[in-house]
């Protein structure tokens, strides 16, 4: 099985990539170069794509569109991902505004909410609707994804409901650990932890 | 030295001890049970701690308000930490608007932007300044901390102009990889990381 540490390095090959093929002239990289540009070792490089095949030539290194191409394909995202957001709140505002979704074919088609006074309106080109449609949208479109940003008290609630209604993956940005059976994913983004750790770094370097 | 994947973890066991003393009548707490909350081994728990000194009494736990106020100590989060915010675009204001950084002392005094149409605009109570005024505001209030949430182009240009003038803690949201002095500390936050993720679990699940 594949560590996750791998696989998460793997959006920074394709991200890198991507802007290498778009800004610059460079045909092919190598394996150290392209590390080089991340800060990761390039026999890491080698390892990591050593899971999924064969890439490139030894000495030569790698074409940059086809290795582009390539790891698109390994993450999916050469794929369109129809996705429902609950919580049309800060967050969840700036998330369904944010134009680089696209590029890794996320697409939010709907946008829920409880609260009266958002239903009805329109964030981006998406008009809010009431959770009430829950289950007849991810039903009509087969929705396998949801991103959360409701606060933490009801996200459990939620997520039991739409989990119910067929969704296998959440995006979860409230800061509350959610219990959902084996065969759903889960990724937490806990932006407290962010903070509070440069905090702690700023402090202790203070002191000493 | 202490390793991150402890300091991580504070953050967590405060949030959870926190929210023990708020809502629950829990005096005290055993390192299993706290972990137990968080999925965390009690072993890792007591380990984790044993870093800092000596907490609670084997056999009996630990008490719920004087461990919160001990991690509190350690984290830095006691104290205040005024910061400027330098983007004031969705992510930027979904971020001055959150309520939950008030509670680690996070305090954002001033927003800066460099465009004309929203330099004068209010995002919550505060009002958005030009980037000339930087190096008076960093100075005049002492400012360590930044949070950038500017697009990756110009990110590290704007990261260079405030090191200069004596910031020391980054909180980077925008996907680039920040060069900066080896004093300086910069936690990056890339969303987009945690939802290529998920894509890629649902994309191998759906093809399997
Ligand atoms: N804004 C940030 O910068 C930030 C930072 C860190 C974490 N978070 C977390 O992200 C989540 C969203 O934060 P925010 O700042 O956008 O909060 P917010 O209060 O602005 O938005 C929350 C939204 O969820 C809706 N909601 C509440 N209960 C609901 C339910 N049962 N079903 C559907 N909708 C419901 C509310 O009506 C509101 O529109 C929170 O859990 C918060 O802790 C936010
Ligand atoms: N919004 C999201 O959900 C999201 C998700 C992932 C990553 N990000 C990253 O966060 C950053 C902000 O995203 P956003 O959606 O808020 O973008 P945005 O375009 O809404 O906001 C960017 C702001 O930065 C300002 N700006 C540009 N150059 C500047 C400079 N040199 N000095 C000062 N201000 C400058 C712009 O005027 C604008 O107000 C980006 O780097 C983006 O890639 C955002």
């Amino acid at each position: 099985s594949i560590p996750s540490a791998t696989i998460e390095r793997l959006p920074l090959y394709y991200r890198c990539l991507d802007k290498m093929a778009t800004f610059e002239e460079t045909e092919v990289v190598s394996s150290k170069n392209l590390g080089g540009r991340l800060g990761i070792p390039s026999t890491q490089v080698r390892k990591d794509l050593s899971y999924y095949g064969e890439f490139g030539r030894r000495g030569v290194g790698y074409n940059v569109k086809d290795l582009k191409k390539s790891i698109g394909k390994i993450l999916g995202v050469d794929k369109k991902w129809p996705a429902i957001l609950i919580g049309a709140g800060n967050l969840g505002r700036a998330l369904i505004n944010y134009t680089g979704f696209s590029k890794i074919g996320l697409e939010i088609s709907d946008i829920f909410d409880n609260d009266l006074n958002k239903i009805g309106n329109r964030v981006g080109s998406i008009q809010v609707k009431s959770v009430n449609k829950l289950e007849e949208t991810i039903n009509e479109k087969d929705i396998n994804l949801a991103i959360i940003t409701v606060p933490s008290d009801p996200a459990q609630e939620v997520v039991d409901e739409i989990i119910e209604y067929g969704i296998k993956a959440i995006w979860n940005f409230s800061p509350t650990r959610l219990y959902v059976p084996d065969d759903i994913f889960v990724r937490n983004e806990d932006l407290a932890v962010g903070i509070v750790s440069l905090i702690y770094h700023l402090s202790w370097k203070i002191q000493n």
